[in-house]
């Protein structure tokens, strides 16, 4: 029998990408976070399930113009892109040198590189407290994200992002990022639940 | 460690071959 469709990362994929590229508002990210708990702990966990990053063509002007990162931050940045391309492609370098490695890092980018990393137990952060609370998260503005109670709200908004949404569907969280300010919209609200019905197999 | 879980491995490696074909396309870095 086929495996649920929450486990197949392609429809995940396909979903995110649907949602962003089709959506009304500009969305730089989306992940979903997936939850699942610690057999050996009980610990509840929401960890990495796949995600899609738009980005946005102005962003490395954007970044230059209002938030340089500083050199030694981008060649930290940039050492890790050329670690994690040389992991990815088996430390052969493909059969042509990536040049794009070198090209600066942008704040979004590196926010989104990071997310692979970040992991969220029981309720904490803002995707955990949207899981444990069942009720959708929407922080539109930096000043906003700025007194959020969670730390990855606050690392957001100093990346550039400007609106945070975490929505839980089946089973985890699906989070949105944007640099524009974006305000809680019913239309978005409903594509999600119906892109994000994970009873279904079909992607709408 | 270079043993990365699957789910992040695909999800890296469709970041890095997108960021690819984006930064191609806007061609060489002023």
């Amino acid at each position: 029998p086929p495996a649920p469709a929450y486990f197949n990362q392609e429809t995940l994929q396909q979903r995110l990408l649907t949602l962003i590229e089709g959506a009304r508002e500009t969305w730089t990210y989306a992940i979903f976070w997936q939850s699942s708990v610690d057999v050996a702990s009980g610990v509840s966990l929401l960890g990495w399930g796949d995600g899609y990053y738009k980005g946005c063509e102005e962003d490395k002007r954007k970044q230059k113009t209002t938030n340089p990162a500083t050199a030694a931050e981008q060649e930290h940045r940039k050492r890790v892109l050329r670690e994690l391309n040389s992991l990815i492609s088996g430390g052969a370098g493909g059969s042509s040198p990536d040049e794009t490695v070198e090209e600066e890092v942008t704040d979004t980018e590196w926010f989104f590189l990071v997310s692979m990393t970040q992991s969220f137990v029981n309720g904490a952060g803002l995707p955990g407290q949207a899981f444990f609370a069942d009720a959708p998260n929407w922080i539109a503005g930096a000043d906003r994200l700025a007194l959020a109670p969670c730390d990855r709200a606050r690392q957001a908004r100093e990346l550039g992002l400007q609106t945070m949404v975490c929505v839980p569907v089946g089973t985890g969280v699906l989070e949105l990022g944007s640099t524009d300010v974006i305000y809680q919209s019913l239309e978005l609200m409903n594509k999600i639940r119906v892109l994000f019905n994970f009873n279904s197999f079909e992607i709408p | 460690n270079g043993d990365l879980p699957m789910a992040r491995k695909k999800s890296l490696q469709r970041f890095l071959e997108k960021r690819k074909e984006r930064l191609t396309a806007l061609g060489p870095y002023q």
